[in-house]
């Protein structure tokens, strides 16, 4: 049987969300070659005990949610990224140099609770 | 804002937000590795952040670096004398103490490619420069010989490896005095020589482009995560 979400709509729930970042709007398109922007995205929602199973959760999420359900002075489980990806920069630094850099987790892939 | 962009900046590597007066021409490489990461990333394969496999080298970091010396006045030109001479300068500053140099490239454009203006035969020297120039005197005093290039005609890229140079630069930056650069007519061609030599000469010195491409790798940055990866 289905376990009702408690105080929680599906909207609301722990979920990948788009963000996408404009150089142009951080005034960063005066240095950066490309790209001149990303699909970062974020995660944000809900992590009710109930589900805190079937959200793509840690266990440590699902103990710590337990904990919270027991006493609530332990914070909730939060919605976290799970899956990051990464991307590369090509950019001009100070010294008129052309540089290449790649970059760990700079795109949000999966959200969970954690 | 301004103090959350400084220490993003610096996660990006920066001191500060860059402000590039001049901008250098993104030389072809470093577009088709970039291209081919995006591909990558926007299909799930998983990458190697710390090896370059376009140029066979390990590093997380490549930067293009643009000449900053200058041309060494010429006198009248004959055969006899060089074409052209100039001080070749890479200011290696930007790379950081725990970065490893894993390839130093220097490139020379000496012009487009052309099938109808080939142009005499050149010899091309390059001189480390090991001693600062003499008090009286702007010009550096060459020391031994890099390496000497025949060049059938001046026109597309030359390209020579810099790597053992350029860490010693890295290590000791008061041993950077740069390069220098001559390039000379090669004789017995034909008549038209004397014709020519003027227009290939002042044609060289408005195309030449210099720039050395560094590939560095940080072990700091390259730590467990990527090499479970690979």
């Amino acid at each position: 049987a289905a376990i009702p979400a408690l105080g929680a709509s599906y909207k609301n729930l722990c979920h990948r969300h788009q963000l996408f970042i404009n150089f142009q709007d951080l005034g960063w398109h005066k240095w950066i070659i490309a790209p001149k922007g990303f699909m970062a995205n974020y995660c944000h929602g809900d992590c009710p005990f109930s589900l805190t199973t079937s959200l793509n959760s840690s266990n440590y999420a699902f103990m710590q949610a337990l904990m919270h359900a027991v006493d609530p002075g332990v914070p909730q489980a939060v919605c976290v990224p799970t899956k990051l990806s990464p991307m590369s920069m090509l950019y001009h630094d100070n010294d008129d140099n052309v540089i290449l850099r790649h970059y760990e987790d700079m795109v949000v892939d999966e959200c969970g609770c954690g | 804002f301004q103090f959350r962009e400084y220490d993003f900046l610096q996660f990006l590597g920066l001191d500060q937000v860059p402000s590039p007066q001049k901008f250098q021409p993104v030389p072809y490489v470093l577009k088709k590795i970039f291209q081919d990461r995006e591909a990558a990333a926007a299909t799930g394969v998983p990458q190697d952040l710390c090896y370059v496999k376009e140029l066979g080298v390990p590093g997380n970091v490549l930067r293009l670096l643009p000449d900053q010396g200058f041309f060494l006045s010429s006198k009248k030109l004959s055969q006899a004398s060089p074409c052209l001479q100039k001080l070749l300068y890479f200011n290696l500053s930007a790379i950081k103490e725990k970065e490893q140099l894993t390839m130093a490239q220097l490139g020379l454009d000496l012009g487009p490619r052309s099938y109808y203006h080939l142009g005499p035969e050149l010899e091309l020297a390059l001189i480390l420069v090991q001693e600062p120039p003499e008090w009286g005197q702007a010009s550096p005093k060459p020391g031994k010989i890099f390496s000497l290039h025949s060049v059938p005609s001046p026109q597309g890229a030359l390209y020579f490896n810099l790597l053992d140079v350029a860490k010693d630069w890295n290590d000791n930056p008061r041993k950077n005095l740069g390069l220098f650069l001559e390039i000379l007519v090669k004789e017995d061609r034909d008549s038209r020589m004397d014709f020519q030599l003027e227009d290939t000469c002042a044609r060289l010195r408005r195309s030449l482009l210099a720039s050395l491409l560094v590939v560095t790798f940080n072990p700091e940055q390259c730590s467990s995560s990527s090499r479970k990866r690979r």
